[in-house]
């Protein structure tokens, strides 16, 4: 929630740059607030940006790269540029980092415990000194992520990772998932009802069942006398 | 909304919040030990 | 808010009439502040198994206590010695002073202190320092906190008295709430308890505590949702079942002998048992009701964000 808060204006002022930019004069400018976009150290997002009509003009055109570029940084990771090295420009160094940091951020959104070495492959880091400076410099002092360092089990224990932007296909998988922790939290509300309503008719039925006992007592005492 | 969506995947991506099995044995322990302290209670009652 | 207004006169002329000089019972009720109450449970759940002792600033309102304020004392051995605040005089009396410069114009109206795990009553010791109290203080009250028993039951338990002077003989008193008592306890409990009378408690907050509550409920809520009594007070529970066993052992016990020993007060002798036993049936109720509770919401917890999204 943090992160999103404090990106929440970033992405605002990228946006209405990237209105204000269109026709034949706008391109190179929408490619350039592309590259700044990408190079900002606090922003990880990037579908607002993308959802601009006016970054569909760079299609086509010789700054097309920009937005297969916006594209790797909204869905992709450090190993698909590293795969389409050919058809990306080359990036500049604070790319290089946040494409990195994006990278753990969907790693983490498969498992809750990464490995140093699955780590260290996707990073291209050699080794975990490299691997831990990262992670706790560039990962968790950016707030993007938060977990416990396990240097005995040579693992990152995620405890919280930022939302990366979602492509259309993964909504439903969410959709499931939520509807499914909503059916269970009704059943869990109708339950607790439930013995509730039980613990009230055995409450009431064992005081009734105590009285019709005393009145026995009583009773037996009188006719003994 | 975007920035809504990104939160709710990044609140669904934290659960199950644990999920492993030293987490079940003391979780299923605590509940042993609990149901044995009813049934001692019981008895006590009786 | 109008509560937190100190009304100079209407206190010194309280001061001068001294009602409660006349009538043991004059002081009936509490009211203590969010802020005060807060000072105080910390205060008391710092302490871990230790007791500790504070005092309690505020002023009287007819036959109200009205507490603003609590600081702690520098003092050990609260249970083991009779008015151990005795060490603590010069940092009241510095503390109070600096307080009436800074504006808070409230004076001492009590003591409390702390009984980890054994309930919210008088010991001997207690009731001394607070027969004392009252004899050069007065009006002043004493304040029990159980912070252990306040984390196993999920409410603040705490408990206000006054003594009686030594020449006074109590009426009746209407049957307090049961509470649990340990056996090495009891005979404390028992000798005294006839010694000293419970106010009942009430508390307030202001707007502004309203607000600042608020604050760190926001902040602090995933805090208590994590938290589980069942795994930070285990070592509590342990001690509560090993004296349930110890006052079973007992019970049975005296059980065996007197049913050896004389058969004329055997009626008598039954109910005994019987409440003893009732006692014993009573607490070993409540402590599973607290341990129920506990997995209750350990269970909840893990339906809700385990098993459904696995």
């Amino acid at each position: 929630m943090d992160i999103e808060q404090k990106q929440a204006e970033l992405i605002d002022h990228f946006v209405k740059q990237a209105l204000s930019f269109h026709g034949e004069k706008g391109i190179p400018l929408l490619a350039a607030l592309v590259a700044e976009a990408t190079s900002h150290p606090s922003l990880f997002a990037f579908s607002e940006i993308l959802s601009v009509p006016s970054l569909a003009e760079l299609e086509g055109t010789s700054y097309s790269s920009s937005l297969e570029v916006l594209r790797l940084f909204a869905y992709g990771t450090w190993n698909v540029y590293k795969s389409n090295v050919g058809c990306l420009p080359m990036l500049l160094p604070d790319q290089i980092r946040k494409l990195k940091q994006l990278s753990v951020l969907t790693l983490a959104e498969t498992n809750k415990i990464l490995p140093y070495d699955q780590l260290m492959q996707e990073l291209d880091v050699s080794n975990v000194r490299e691997l831990e400076d990262f992670l706790i410099n560039e990962c968790m002092y950016a707030g993007i992520v938060r977990g416990k360092l396990d240097q005995l089990r040579r693992c990152f224990e995620v405890q919280f990772a930022a939302g990366r932007d979602l492509r259309h296909e993964q909504l439903n998988n969410m959709i499931k998932t939520m509807s499914n922790w909503l059916s269970t939290s009704d059943n869990l509300l109708h339950s607790i009802q439930e013995k509730i309503k039980w613990a009230d008719t055995m409450s009431e039925a064992y005081k009734k069942h105590q009285k019709e006992v005393e009145e026995k007592v009583e009773d037996m005492k009188k006719s003994l006398k | 909304d975007n920035s809504l969506l990104r939160q709710v995947s990044s609140l669904l991506r934290r659960l199950p919040a644990i999920e492993s099995e030293k987490f079940q044995d003391d979780f299923l322990m605590e509940f042993n030990d609990t149901l044995l302290v009813t049934y001692l209670a019981m008895f006590t009652n009786c | 808010d109008a509560i937190y207004f100190y009304d100079e006169a209407a206190n010194t002329k309280a001061l001068q009439d001294k009602p409660w000089a006349s009538d043991p019972h004059y002081f009936r009720r509490v009211r203590i502040s969010a802020l005060a109450l807060l000072k105080m449970v910390v205060h008391a759940r710092s302490g871990g198994t230790i007791e500790i002792m504070g005092v309690m600033q505020g002023k009287t309102v007819g036959d109200t206590f009205v507490v603003m304020d609590a600081f702690a004392l520098p003092v050990e051995g609260t249970e083991t010695r009779v008015n151990a605040q005795a060490d603590a005089y010069e940092y009241m009396v510095d503390y109070s002073q600096a307080n009436k410069q800074a504006g808070r114009l409230e004076n001492v109206v009590g003591w409390y202190h702390s009984h980890p795990g054994y309930g919210c009553w008088l010991s001997g010791i207690d009731v001394s320092t607070q027969m004392l109290n009252q004899q050069f203080q007065d009006p002043f009250f004493a304040l029990v906190i159980d912070p252990t028993r306040t984390v196993s039951a999920g409410k603040v338990e705490i408990g206000a008295f006054r003594t009686y002077p030594l020449d006074y003989t109590p009426p009746d008193e209407p049957v307090s709430e049961y509470q649990t008592i340990p056996l090495n306890k009891i005979e404390d409990f028992g000798v005294h308890c006839h010694h000293y009378y419970a106010l009942d408690i009430a508390y307030f907050k202001s707007s502004l505590d309203c607000h600042l509550l608020g604050l760190l409920w926001n902040k602090y809520w995933v805090n208590t949702l994590s938290a589980s009594p069942l795994v930070g007070n285990g070592d509590y529970m342990l001690g509560q079942i090993s004296d349930l066993a110890e006052k079973m052992e007992q019970a049975e016990n005296q059980i065996v002998q007197a049913r050896w020993g004389s058969s004329l007060m055997a009626s008598q002798q039954k109910k005994e048992d019987n409440s003893q036993l009732a006692k014993i049936a009573t607490d070993s109720s409540k402590i599973t009701v607290e341990q129920v509770h506990g997995l209750m919401s350990q269970v909840i917890k893990d339906s809700l964000f385990n098993s459904a999204l696995r």
